[in-house]
């Protein structure tokens, strides 16, 4: 029971932060980002650019300061604009 | 600080704005003082002035919604995004969108109103985003903001001076 819960709680982690980076930064809404792909380039470079933005160290991993922030309540703009 | 693509900016320095509707989390008159109190915030370091009306349209229309509200942008809900608003111009752009589905509050136990509608103003006045932390247009919401000693940082003044320049004397 408790493996299972935590793998919700991951889940739902993930799929935050696939809407952040798809309403703040533009992540290709077909770029899933926890499929694991062989080409996960994209997804690190939107991760960079969040982390660059919010002033977060630059690691294109979703630590822990990134998750944080991403659970912080904000302003619906996106950071950048078509 | 940034600004919208094309910098798009109000062409005249007087400014009309009407709160449409109220969330019921706070007395009527808290609302219209977050709001007046937003405003000044950009008043002081601008030429722009604000007046309010209560019929018709506004240059800037401040609504409290909840999920889609008819312009193809729904709130989410309790939790993450607040508010939005839009770019100066005319129609819906210059307008500020709470999300009713957040608890506003006067103090900081809840979402701050002023702190949020401060923001929101900033957009319909022609900033975007700040990537400076200090700054009240920095996209993340500070509940430990000590509204007592409230100010602009810098860069807010440097953005929206950018738009609009100083104060006239």
């Amino acid at each position: 029971y408790p493996l299972d819960r935590a793998a919700k709680d991951e889940d739902d982690s993930m799929n935050l932060v696939q809407r952040y980076l798809e309403n703040y930064y533009n992540l290709e809404k077909d770029v899933k980002l926890f499929v694991r792909r062989k080409d996960s380039a994209p997804v690190v470079k939107k991760i960079q650019e969040m982390q660059r933005f919010l002033g977060l160290e630059v690691t294109g991993k979703l630590d822990s300061d990134t998750l944080e922030v991403i659970r912080k309540p904000r302003c619906g703009i996106p950071d950048v604009g078509h | 600080f940034s600004t919208f693509p094309g910098m798009p900016k109000w062409r005249k320095t007087h400014l009309t704005y009407r709160i449409v509707n109220y969330t019921l989390d706070l007395p009527r008159d808290a609302i219209d003082s977050a709001i007046e109190k937003a405003l000044t915030v950009w008043e002081k370091v601008t030429p722009l002035t604000f007046s309010r009306i209560n019929e018709g349209v506004a240059d800037i229309m401040i609504i409290f919604a909840v999920r889609e509200h008819g312009d193809f942008s729904p709130f989410d809900g309790p939790g993450n995004v607040l508010a939005h608003a839009y770019a100066p111009g005319s129609g819906i752009d210059g307008d500020v969108h709470f999300d009713d589905d957040e608890k506003w509050t006067k103090d900081t136990s809840g979402i701050n109103l002023f702190l949020v509608a401060a923001h929101e103003l900033g957009h319909s006045l022609g900033l975007q985003h700040s990537t400076n932390s200090e700054a009240l247009m920095y996209p993340v919401y500070n509940k430990f903001t000590d509204l007592a000693r409230f100010h602009l940082s810098q860069d807010d003044v440097n953005g929206i001076q950018s738009l609009y320049g100083p104060p006239t004397a």
